[in-house]
């Protein structure tokens, strides 16, 4: 097998504004993972790439891009795992990164741990050399707006999945 | 939510899977994506997974450790995220979609949603699509 490489960029009711921006996405980030195989490189750093790509394209709902929290902030998740050993790292609610998946590689690779959560992952980071971002470069316009919307109606995630869909906004998820 | 699941030359796996998780989430909430066997799983020895959907069903099910398990019985890759999906959705009445590739280099794709974009690159090949019987 000469590599094989396959991308999703989330799956949910997709509004049309977003169509051609995702299937764009999609195709770069697939194109960029396979280059890496193609080259000799590694599964794990194949699919960091392709994720990173994604990440970085405010299209999709992780790294840039993401959707805010009730109190108005980026919470992101992020897991790498490859199947030659079962290792995996993952980040929970790290903030002001631009890449979290590249932490969670870190955190695969550098700690005997699995998972880092919230301000020790923030700490571990920086400490592996990190940037930290200022917040606001994470945030869309449709990412605040979105958020206006939803607090009209819910506050709390089960509740936007029990309320009629025709008051909703189209709304993505994990 | 994104995520990729990769076989490389040398026949190994991986897959990753990352979110800024759902609008007007509780802070502190954390789905399925960075849990081992929920937001993805890779196992040489099968393949591997990245998942995307409602976060809270996808955990209870552990989507991704499930669909691995239902690939390892033989069954087509898109056929086992399929199945697997439907099992959520009579469980825990949830939705999302998965991709995959097996150690043989199968790729599938499935949702339970209106829409989610994949791609997937394969001898030289570009493939793609978003929308339900792409």
């Amino acid at each position: 097998v000469g590599g094989v490489v396959v991308v999703h960029g989330g799956a949910w009711d997709i509004p049309q504004h977003l169509w051609k921006a995702s299937m764009e996405g999609v195709k770069a980030a697939a194109r960029c993972g396979y280059q890496v195989v193609g080259g000799g490189g590694s599964a794990v750093e194949a699919v960091e790439a392709a994720v990173m790509m994604l990440e970085d394209n405010p299209a999709f709902d992780a790294g840039t891009g993401s959707v805010l929290t009730l109190e108005e902030e980026v919470e992101m998740d992020a897991l790498v795992m490859s199947g030659a050993g079962l290792q995996a790292g993952a980040v929970a609610a790290i903030k002001n990164v631009k890449n979290p998946v590249k932490v969670a590689r870190l955190v695969m690779e550098k700690t005997p741990h699995v998972m880092l959560a919230g301000e020790g992952a923030n700490h571990f980071a920086a400490s592996h050399g990190i940037t930290q971002v200022p917040p606001d470069t994470l945030v869309t316009p449709y990412a605040k707006q979105e958020l206006e919307i939803m607090k009209k109606y819910s506050t709390s995630v089960d509740t936007l999945f029990n309320v009629s869909p025709q008051k909703l906004p189209q709304s993505g998820h994990d | 939510t994104v995520g990729c699941a990769v076989l490389d030359t040398f026949c190994h796996t991986a897959c990753a899977t990352s979110t800024g998780g759902i609008t007007a989430k509780m802070p502190g909430r954390v789905g399925d994506t960075p849990v081992p066997g929920a937001g993805g799983y890779a196992d040489d020895q099968v393949g591997a997974v990245s998942t995307t959907g409602h976060g809270e069903s996808l955990l209870k099910v552990c989507l991704a450790h499930h669909i691995v398990t239902t690939m390892a019985t033989g069954m087509p890759v898109s056929d086992s995220i399929q199945r697997s999906l439907e099992y959520m959705g009579q469980r825990v009445s949830g939705c999302g979609g998965a991709v995959a590739v097996s150690r043989c280099g199968e790729v599938g794709f499935a949702f339970t949603t209106p829409r989610m974009p994949w791609a997937y690159a394969k001898d030289n090949q570009l493939h793609y699509g978003m929308h339900p019987r792409e």
